[in-house]
């Protein structure tokens, strides 16, 4: 995901 | 996507609903902090800022669009609706926004991962949602009185991030490089927020009394 894998969280 | 942070969005997303329900079926928001949720909305204004440029999933991008949409609404039915206005208690929801957002604007500009604009307001974001409660849970304090709603919604609240402490400890065991101290100690300190809230609430529900926070 962009700009790491915690912009997938919300 | 794990069943932690499944529980956990499901718990937000819940909590946000029970106060807009509340709210517009009893048109009051009696115990409300009005500050609280123009936190929150600029919370999720700024951690959502990649809505629209970064897709991610369709789940993704229709929960981010009911968490901006109801913490928008909830805002709008306390400053604005003719009758849930009058229930509004300014005098006693006198939190300043900006001993918060100062603080946390600042700490977002020196501690982030990756200077650009939108990794520093999502920083930002990450620590404002961690002491947003704090107007809440002053307000709850003064008023003393908690309507289990309200006691509900600030539970379910300090619940969704406790499951997303729960989502980090697994994705950290089974992702490579999945570190993000930033976001631990955020979503710690905003756990640990609750706990307090957490014990009087737990004590009230075990001895099947009225919720009531000390002074």
């Amino acid at each position: 995901a962009p700009g790491g894998v915690h912009k997938d969280e919300l | 996507m794990n069943i932690f942070r499944l529980a956990g969005d499901m718990t937000h997303l819940f909590s946000v609903l029970v106060l807009l329900l509340k709210i517009h079926t009893i048109k009051s928001c009696a115990g409300i902090s009005l500050k609280t949720q123009e936190l929150y909305a600029l919370v999720f204004t700024t951690r959502y800022l990649d809505i629209f440029t970064d897709f991610i999933s369709l789940y993704n991008t229709v929960m981010k669009l009911i968490f901006l949409g109801s913490s928008f609404s909830i805002v709008w039915y306390i400053r604005r609706h003719k009758i849930v206005r009058r229930s509004y208690d300014k005098d006693q929801d006198t939190f300043r926004h900006y001993f918060l957002v100062i603080p946390c604007l600042v700490l977002a500009v020196f501690i982030n991962h990756k200077f650009t604009f939108k990794e520093v307001m999502w920083t930002f974001s990450l620590y404002l949602e961690a002491v947003a409660i704090l107007p809440q849970l002053v307000l709850l304090q003064r008023t003393r009185n908690i309507d289990n709603l309200t006691g509900q919604y600030v539970f379910l609240l300090g619940a969704y991030r406790a499951l997303y402490i729960l989502n980090w400890i697994y994705r950290h065991f089974t992702e490579p490089h999945y570190v993000h101290w930033i976001t631990w100690i955020a979503g710690v300190v905003q756990t640990l927020l609750y706990a307090d809230f957490f014990y009087y609430y737990f004590q009230s529900w075990k001895n099947n009394e009225k919720l009531q926070l000390p002074a």
